[in-house]
């Protein structure tokens, strides 16, 4: 499941 | 993806390629801590260990890439390189900064988002983070004379994260259940580290004087 958390971000 | 987080990433990289700039081209490291460079390393690496795991988007690897072989090799040009390494000032460079980590570690352990050995890294790499300035902001108060391009290296260190909590709070508004309370207290921790900093380095471009910091 991609829910947006903050492992998107460098 | 935000206008804030965009323009965090892109000064963030502007501070890595300052750096690189001032030692690649001068050949010098006068005025930066080794020591900082080293634990910037070490949030890299222990913050991307997802690299070849988690595939985001092309810009995201690409960037963990960028920031990844920059202070590996800022690192390896302070230590190694026969030129470099003879302007780097080891006795002023004295925070013990080994001190850091283990506290940044432990915390990690006690304060996460889930119990994996991925999430501990990644949350003691944030912890690390919002302290690896602690270093060159001793050695500028120990170094008189600043040069312009370290100034700037370290503004745009701290200015990248600033914007970052601008885009936490853009994130916040704009998607449901965005709440990381890990991630936004160690930034904003981060960021006021360098309020210090701001205030001299603003006051230093407003009067058109060099700039320095108070002992």
């Amino acid at each position: 499941s991609q829910e947006p958390s903050t492992k998107d971000e460098l | 993806m935000n206008i804030f987080r965009l323009a965090g990433d892109m000064t963030h990289l502007a501070s890595v390629l300052v750096l690189l700039l001032k030692i690649h081209t001068i050949k010098s490291c006068a005025g930066i801590s080794l020591k900082t460079q080293e634990l910037y390393a070490l949030v890299f690496a222990t913050r991307y260990l997802d690299l070849f795991t988690d595939y985001i988007s092309l810009y995201n690897t690409l960037m963990k890439l960028i920031f990844l072989v920059s202070s590996f090799s800022i690192v390896w040009y302070i230590r190694h390189h026969k030129i470099v390494r003879r302007s780097y000032d080891k006795d002023q460079d004295t925070f013990r900064h080994y001190f850091l980590v283990l506290p940044c570690f432990l915390l990690a352990l006690v304060i996460n988002e889930k119990f994996t050995v991925k999430e501990i890294m990644w949350t003691f790499s944030l912890y690390l983070e919002a302290v690896a300035i602690l270093p060159q902001l001793v050695l500028l108060q120990r170094t008189r004379n600043i040069d312009n391009l370290t100034g700037q290296y370290v503004f745009l260190l701290g200015a990248y994260r600033s914007l970052y909590i601008l885009n936490w709070i853009y994130r916040y508004f704009t998607e449901p259940h965005y709440v990381h309370w890990i991630t936004w207290i160690s930034g904003l921790v981060q960021t006021l580290l360098y309020a210090d900093f701001f205030y001299y380095y603003f006051q230093s471009w407003k009067n058109n004087v060099k700039l320095e910091l108070p002992a």
